[in-house]
């Protein structure tokens, strides 16, 4: 008996994903962030994200394939996590990383934001 | 996976859908 284990899976899963994503193939919902649009899959944006989790559990909001992101929510931002969810890269550029992390807050993507919290302070002592 | 040894495979594990029609 043995096991064969690809190594590679998840990331063609996820790359497939994001192929699907750029193609809006199955995409079912469009988050709005102050007018600009972000097409996705739910089920991708509740593996990775808590508040989109709490939402599309919700049975009142499940239904909903227009999410209002909070107008104090950076589009950048939210582009920049939308695109960590669909590849596992977190683009931390400075002049983005203050709103990437108030993003992954609001989100409620922790470990992102233990990500962004050990940024700073790394670029800061340096 | 219970027993037996696990044989990493590193190769393509699944099709690759095309980034445009």
């Amino acid at each position: 008996d043995s096991c064969i284990q690809f190594t590679r899976h998840a990331s063609d899963v996820l790359l497939n994903l994001n192929r699907l994503r750029s193609r809006d193939i199955l995409t079912d919902v469009t988050i709005l962030v102050n007018r600009q649009q972000f097409r996705a899959h739910k089920t991708v944006l509740m593996a990775c994200s808590g508040l989109f989790y709490s939402i599309f559990t919700d049975s009142l909001k499940c239904n909903m394939n227009v999410i209002n992101l909070d107008p104090k929510v950076d589009p950048e931002g939210f582009a920049v996590l939308l695109d960590f969810m669909y590849t596992s890269r977190l683009t931390l550029k400075e002049s983005l990383i203050v709103s990437v992390m108030n993003t992954a807050i609001y989100l409620q993507m922790d470990h992102v934001v233990d990500t962004c919290h050990r940024f700073i302070k790394s670029s800061d002592s340096s | 996976y219970e027993g037996g040894n696990t044989i990493k495979e590193m190769g393509r594990s699944i099709h690759e859908i095309p980034r445009k029609e």
